[in-house]
C-alpha cells in the first residue's frame, strides 16, 4: 500500500474529490496553506493499493489544472524597504504536487 | 521510529487524546474532512518508537468506535439528475483508519 | 527525495516560512493542535531533495525556539477529582519536532 500526499489548488478540490469517489478511491482532505503565496490550498491524503496507483495518478493529473496567480510581493516585515506600491508579479501554480510514501502496515478498526 | 497516521471520528478524538496522554504517547492533531461524506473528522500524527507500536494500536482500537451515519446522497453538481427528495442512505464509518509509515530520522530542536 | 514533517510553535511559523522561501525551499503548512497542551501549532510538510536535507534541518533549528508554557492541568472530565484551583504547571515546549519520511515518487502535474 502507498500513501499519496497531493497538494492541489482549492479550485480543483471538489472536482478531484468527486472523481475519487466515482472510482472508489478513499481520501482524507486537509485545509492547508502554500508556503510561498500564503494562499489556501488542499492537501489530500489517499491510501491506495499499489495496483491502483497509476490509475489514481491519472485521476489527479486530469482533474487538477495549472493556473497563473497574481501576487503582490510583500517586503519582509520591519525592514522598511520595498516600493510604496509593490508591483504584482505573476506566478505559475501547478495543478498538483504529489508525494508517494511507503505504508508498512494498514488497519481499519 | 514510525509515524502513525490515524483518521478517526470527531466523537472519539478527545477520548483518544486523553488515552494517549495517559500512556505518554505524543501526538499532533489535524482537522480533516472525509472525501466521501465530506464530514469533519480528525487526523492524528503520532510518532512512536517501534517497541511501543503494538500498545499504541491497541489504544486506538479500544478508544475509536465504528458508527452508522445517515447521508443524503447529493447528485453531482450541474447534472440535473437525481430525485427531488434524495433518499438518505446509511453508511458504516469505521472507528479508525490507520497508516504506518517509516521514519528515517527524528529530531527535536 | 524526502518528506520532512515538522511540528513548530505558531510563534515561529512565519519566521520559518520566510527563511524557507528565501532559500528556495517549498513547503505546505497545516494548522494543527498539540495532543498534550491542546494549543494550536503548525505542521510543515516540506518535500526536499536529499542533498539539501542538512541545510533544511539547519534552517528549522535556527528559526524555531524552545519556550516555556504555563498550563492549568485539567482533571479528566467527569472524574470529580482534582483541586478547586488547579495549580498551573510549567511545560517546556520544543522549537521543532521533525520526522523525515522516505518519498518513493514525486510528481508535479
Ligand atoms: N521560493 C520560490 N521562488 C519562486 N517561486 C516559488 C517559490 N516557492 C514557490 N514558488 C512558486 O509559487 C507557487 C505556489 O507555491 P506555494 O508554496 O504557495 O504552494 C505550493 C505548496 O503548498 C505545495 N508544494 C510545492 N512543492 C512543494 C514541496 N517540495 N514540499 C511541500 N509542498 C510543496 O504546492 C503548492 C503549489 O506549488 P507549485 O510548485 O505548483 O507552485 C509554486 C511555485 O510556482
Ligand atoms: N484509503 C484511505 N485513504 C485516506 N483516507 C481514508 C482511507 N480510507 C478511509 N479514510 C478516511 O477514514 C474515514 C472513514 O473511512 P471508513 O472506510 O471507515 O468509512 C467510509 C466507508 O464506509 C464509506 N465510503 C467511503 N468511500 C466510499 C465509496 N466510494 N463508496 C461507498 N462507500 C464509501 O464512507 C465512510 C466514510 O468515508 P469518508 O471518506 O467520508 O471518511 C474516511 C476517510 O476520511
Ligand atoms: N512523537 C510525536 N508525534 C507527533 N507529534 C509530536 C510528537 N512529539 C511532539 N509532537 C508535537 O510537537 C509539539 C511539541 O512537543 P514537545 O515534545 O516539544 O513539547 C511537549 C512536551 O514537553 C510536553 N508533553 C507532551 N506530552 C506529555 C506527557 N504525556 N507528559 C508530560 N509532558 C508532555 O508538552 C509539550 C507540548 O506537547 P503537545 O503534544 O501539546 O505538542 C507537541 C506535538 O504537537
Amino acid at each position: 500500500m502507498k500513501m499519496v500526499i497531493a497538494v492541489v489548488q482549492d479550485k480543483d478540490s471538489s472536482r478531484l474529490s468527486q472523481a475519487l469517489v466515482k472510482e472508489g478511491f478513499r481520501a482524507t482532505k486537509l485545509a492547508s496553506t502554500g508556503g510561498f503565496l500564503r494562499a489556501g490550498n488542499t492537501t489530500f491524503l489517499i491510501g491506495v493499493e499499489e495496483e491502483r496507483l497509476d490509475q489514481l495518478l491519472e485521476i489527479i493529473k486530469s482533474n487538477c489544472h495549472s493556473r497563473e496567480q497574481m501576487v503582490a510581493p510583500m517586503p519582509p516585515a520591519g525592514t522598511g524597504v520595498g516600493p510604496l506600491i509593490p508591483q504584482p508579479i505573476e506566478v505559475q501554480v501547478g495543478g498538483a504536487t504529489v508525494f508517494i510514501v511507503p505504508v508498512e502496515q494498514f488497519y481499519q478498526f
